[in-house]
């Protein structure tokens, strides 16, 4: 005889319950909650027949596929088991109860009362194995739980793991370093990550893995949970995964593309790898005659830029234009962009004119190239320098007429007051 | 200039001679920097109505009605040196009270600046008040006794009077001597400035730089030359901001 019960709660008791059971009788009663709760079942009475290891009368409380207890007597022995106070928990959200009486009975026994409730299933504390617990944040609530992730992490379609958004990360530096996410951290689980290296025609990426290079592997199959993948135009590295970095790749290629992939599962602290890029060497350079060459290196090679500048006093001369700096480049082909230009002398150019006033050259040859000096006078005795400034101007590194005080502002000629030529006799006192 | 003395040609290079386009001469005065000269005000004010005391910018002389000329020594006579300039613009002092001749001062800007040499130079502002009793030189074309006027430049060498004894020696006329005003000349009268000497300058020479500076310009005064009768003149010191405000000059 079964009985099906779906309550959140009940009560089972033997046949004829409180009066004695009769004999030869079986009942079962199928206890079926929602999922996510267990169902816990504690008797208020037990009286049953005692038997050697219960295989007269008995209670069997048993799952799917185990047995959760078998009570039968009135006290407990080393051979036989009575509830007492001890409560039965279902793991899962199934429990059948069966009372068996088998034909004779010595004497009276009254059964058993037994209540049942649905119990809540903490998944978030009970759930260890890895399978199944979440991957960062458990919440339980009555009934069930669920999973959340730490902020810049997206749940899973598994509603379990938590992967990051990692795709499109595009790299145009000549130079860098690429890590897996969280590194040296483990990496996400679930994600599949893209990186791109995008430089112009003309360089060659080369990468280099570096420090830490942990990415789950198995022992038989060439990585079949997490991996990385280098591909350049046709060209693909790896997979890669396990502990062993691999070995520097050179991918004569100007766009390089990266896949990283992680499956749902493992700790694995992840890799990471820097990369370089070059291009065609260009010839080495000298600098102009009274010139430099910024950054100065050994070696330029495609892209590289070279600033030509000249010594104070100097500017750079090119195209017969007069500039302050002027810029190369390496080409892609190995060539410099432009050839080096010359650095000529500053040349201030004829000084102007001063109202009231002349100039004189320093020099014999009326030099008027850097660091000539020249002098304004005004028209004495008629005027005369304001602040009475020395009137002497040198031909500045910027090109320009320059005095100490005036820097380059002309002077101003005053006119003399109050001095006449003709001078009268004393005024008398 | 009454019972004054001839001036030494090139003593006064900063002297200005105003005159009509017609090379009538009518008032004096003194260049400042280069490209300005100060007069009296009442110099540039011609009132239809005499006396109408109130100023009608119509009653102005305006640039194109006179020139101004440099380097003069003889008053009719041309002189070798002389300079005629054009004016640009014509500024009366904004206080300027044509009945009572306070702040008579004018600054005419000139078009283009005279070419300076020993006999077209300009004076010094002044660079502090000056005193009782300092000796000035006031030298110009105007009248001299008899109403005779001269061939050339002349001047008077005359002390500044004290203001409270120029203020009382006006006070019975009822004219009123003002703060922006300077008084000199003798207690008995003689030396003094008179008509057509109005906008010349009243001059001194600092001790210490040796140059001579404006102290004042010839402005008004109760007939000429009269015992008690001091010249009163327009005092530049406490002007010069207005001065050097409108016309930019500096010593």
């Amino acid at each position: 005889h079964t009985v099906e019960l779906n309550e959140m709660f009940g009560q089972i008791q033997s046949p004829g319950y409180p009066d004695s059971y009769p004999s030869d009788s079986e009942v079962t009663w199928n206890i079926t909650v929602p999922e996510g709760f267990r169902i816990k079942l504690y008797f208020m009475h037990f009286n049953l027949e005692s038997s050697y290891l219960c295989e007269y009368d008995y209670v069997k409380v048993e799952t799917e596929d185990q047995v959760l207890a078998t009570f039968c007597g009135r006290e407990t022995t080393d051979t036989e088991q009575t509830p007492g106070q001890e409560v039965v928990l279902s793991p899962g959200s199934f429990m059948s109860v069966t009372f068996r009486s088998d034909f004779s009975n010595e004497e009276r026994f009254t059964g058993f009362d037994a209540h049942y409730m649905a119990v809540d299933v903490d998944e978030c504390k009970e759930r260890e194995d890895e399978e199944l617990s979440c991957d960062h944040y458990c919440h339980n609530y009555i009934g069930g739980y669920y999973c959340s992730c730490r902020f810049g992490y997206i749940l899973h379609t598994d509603n379990r793991t938590c992967r990051v958004e990692c795709s499109g990360n595009l790299f145009t530096q000549r130079t860098g370093t690429i890590t897996s996410p969280d590194y040296p951290n483990p990496y996400p689980k679930s994600s599949e990550c893209s990186y791109t290296i995008d430089l112009e025609e003309g360089f060659m990426v080369s990468l280099q893995f570096e420090d830490i290079f942990d990415i789950e592997d198995h022992p038989e199959v060439t990585c079949p949970y997490d991996y990385i993948k280098i591909k350049a135009g046709p060209k693909v590295w790896g997979p890669f995964c396990g502990e062993t970095s691999p070995e520097p790749i050179s991918t004569q290629s100007h766009s390089v593309q990266i896949l990283f992939r992680s499956d749902n599962s493992g700790e694995n602290r992840g890799w990471r790898l820097s990369y370089r890029a070059a291009g065609n060497e260009c010839p080495k350079l000298q600098p102009p005659l009274f010139g430099k060459i910024e950054p100065s290196q050994a070696v330029y090679s495609f892209k590289d830029q070279a600033l030509i500048s000249c010594d104070t006093g100097y500017k750079v001369l090119k195209d017969s234009e007069i500039m302050d700096t002027f810029q190369i480049e390496c080409l892609k082909d190995g060539t410099w962009s432009n050839k080096i230009p010359t650095c000529k002398i500053v040349d201030c150019g004829v000084p102007a004119g001063l109202k009231h006033g002349l100039v004189t050259f320093s020099t014999r040859n009326n030099l008027t190239t850097y660091k000539s000096e020249i002098r304004y006078s005004c028209q004495q005795p008629y005027y005369k320098m304001l602040h009475n400034v020395t009137g002497i101007y040198t031909c500045s590194a910027h090109g320009a007429w320059t005095n100490e005080v005036l820097k380059r502002s002309l002077p101003t000629c005053l006119p003399v007051c109050g001095l006449p030529k003709f001078s009268r006799k004393q005024i008398s006192r | 200039i009454f019972n004054g003395r001839p001036a030494q040609k090139g003593t006064t290079p900063w002297i200005a001679m105003l005159s009509h386009l017609n090379g009538q001469p009518f008032c004096g005065g003194s260049l400042l920097g280069t490209n300005w000269v100060l007069t009296a005000a009442h110099c540039l004010h011609h009132p239809l109505d005499p006396e109408d005391p109130t100023l009608h910018s119509s009653d102005l002389l305006g640039p194109s009605d006179f020139k101004i000329v440099m380097g003069k020594h003889w008053r009719r006579r041309s002189d070798e040196d002389e300079q005629h300039l054009s004016v640009r613009r014509v500024v009366l002092h904004p206080s300027y009270n044509p009945s009572t001749f306070e702040n008579d001062l004018g600054l005419v800007e000139l078009s283009e600046s005279p070419r300076l040499n020993e006999f077209v130079m300009p004076i010094c502002l002044p660079e502090h008040p000056s005193t009782e009793g300092t000796m000035v030189i006031v030298s110009g074309w105007g009248k001299q006794f008899l109403q005779r006027l001269p061939e050339n430049l002349m001047e008077i060498e005359i002390p500044i009077v004290n203001y409270d004894t120029c203020q009382e020696a006006y006070a019975p006329l009822k004219k009123k001597v003002t703060k922006d005003m300077i008084c000199a000349g003798e207690k008995e009268g003689g030396k003094d400035a008179c008509a057509g000497d109005s906008g010349g300058p009243m001059m001194t020479k600092d001790q210490e730089t040796n140059q001579w500076y404006l102290v004042g310009v010839v402005s008004w005064g109760e007939d000429c030359g009269k015992k008690d009768r001091y010249g009163v003149y327009s005092y530049i010191y406490p002007n010069k901001d207005w001065i050097q405000r409108v016309s930019g000059v500096r010593n």
